[in-house]
């Protein structure tokens, strides 16, 4: 499953460790890739990016395999591919490349199995390394801040979408919009939730992440909120969130 | 002055808007241009980027001069170079072309004058577009949301931004650090500041922009706040750094 949207800051990384977290709760071996150079969901699951020895750099120029990448998270179930700065290196030389949007897919075809879930945390943008998730996953979640600029981006999102469903993969669906950081008692948040559904009804996952700094508390401790403070707003949202996607 | 930080969602284009708002409310005239495909300045400011005729896109290609594609907004003396989603051809066709750091730099050689600020807003990461901006500025303003994961990716864009003072553009200075969506309900927000404080206390700018929904609001409005809710607190958050940013 990639988790994208060129919109910066709408949960992205939040969404990956989170439900990344929630599904190993339920006994799933899961595993997230982190994408993006900044290497939030590497730091984020509590490992130092800089002491990682093989990372997403490496898994996609082919060095490393994916189960020599692929690193134990204190949460047991959960793994991660961590990412580094040097990855946007890896942006700029992919351009030239042969099959430069399949390298993650050719990487992931090695996986010996054992992860039920792939989580792949994508950078603000919707170049090469986003395309690579896209043509890589068999589904693509939209996480959407309850905000208006949030709302500008996503015709165009799912419009990409459909573009590497017809052209890379003919396998990719969308799993859904997931609205993020819902403030029930801002209008704000009302209208954008209503203009959802009222424009893309069928798309929308039943499940809202609501607003609650415990989220973004957990974060700077190097841990999922369900570890960080398992009975708040934020932990059972993402339980819920874990179930949705579970029985789909 | 180059309004930059590859951190999605830290308040690029707010601040963008909104300083150039209450800055052309103090008599100055100011120009934003829009360096983002997402558009968000763009429409935030009132326009459609749909019917722009004259983008970034142009001004980046050497089609059209800054002064054509200079357009104005609702706001006196508030003008916007509109982008669109075609901007991001423009990332990839400049890899392989001369200059292409430079590109941004020249058009704005040709501005015949009668603008005191030009604020550009930069897209969440740090490639080509972005270098073009800090390439081309005397300063660089970093929006930085108090929340952790915004801190981590801080020492890496000032050393980029210290790599380009030395590569490529000798007056670009820092303008400085500013918080935005400071909560001071929250410890998390607290803990950012104070962090901020330790470790680069001659950097950060006095102002601190609180979360205010009325912000946020505005922009689905396609209004900068300080048109929107003249009153509200962040309104005067922006005018108060209009203030200092006229009195460096
Ligand atoms: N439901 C929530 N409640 C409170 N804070 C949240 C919530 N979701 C995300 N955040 C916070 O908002 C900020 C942005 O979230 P996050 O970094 O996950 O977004 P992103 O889409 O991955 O950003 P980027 O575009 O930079 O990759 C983070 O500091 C995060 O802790
Ligand atoms: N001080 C504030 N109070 C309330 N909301 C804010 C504030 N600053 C920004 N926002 C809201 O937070 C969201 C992110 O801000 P914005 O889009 O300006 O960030 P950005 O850095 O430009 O994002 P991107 O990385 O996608 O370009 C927007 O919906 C904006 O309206
Ligand atoms: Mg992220
Ligand atoms: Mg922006």
């Amino acid at each position: 499953m990639a988790v994208a949207n060129q919109k910066g800051g709408v949960g992205k990384t939040t969404t990956v460790m989170n439900l990344g977290a929630a599904l190993a709760e339920r006994g799933a071996q899961v595993l997230v890739i982190d994408l993006d150079p900044q290497s939030n969901s590497t730091s984020g699951l509590g490992i130092d990016p800089s002491r990682a020895r093989l990372t997403t750099y490496q898994l996609l120029s082919g060095e490393a395999s994916i189960d020599e990448v692929a690193t134990p998270t204190a949460v047991p179930g959960l793994h991660v591919v961590p990412s580094q700065v040097a990855l946007v290196g890896a942006e700029i030389e992919l351009v030239n490349q042969e099959d430069r949007e399949g390298r993650l897919r050719r990487a992931l075809a090695a996986l010996t199995g054992g992860f039920g879930y792939v989580l792949i945390d994508c950078p603000p943008s919707l170049g090469l390394l986003t395309l690579n998730a896209l043509a890589a996953a068999d589904e693509a979640l939209v996480p959407l801040q309850a905000e208006y600029f949030a709302l500008e981006g996503l015709a165009h999102l799912l419009y990409t979408i459909q573009l590497v469903r017809m052209n890379l993969n003919p396998k990719l669906t969308l799993a859904g919009i997931l609205i993020n950081q819902f403030d029930a008692r801002t209008t704000l948040s009302w209208d954008v939730l209503n203009e959802i559904r009222r424009v893309y009804p069928d798309r929308l996952l039943q499940t809202l992440i609501p607003r609650n700094v415990r989220v973004s508390e957990a974060s700077s401790h190097g841990q999922p909120v369900t570890v960080y403070d398992p009975s708040c707003r934020g932990a059972q949202a993402f339980r819920q969130l874990a179930e949705e996607v579970m029985s789909r």
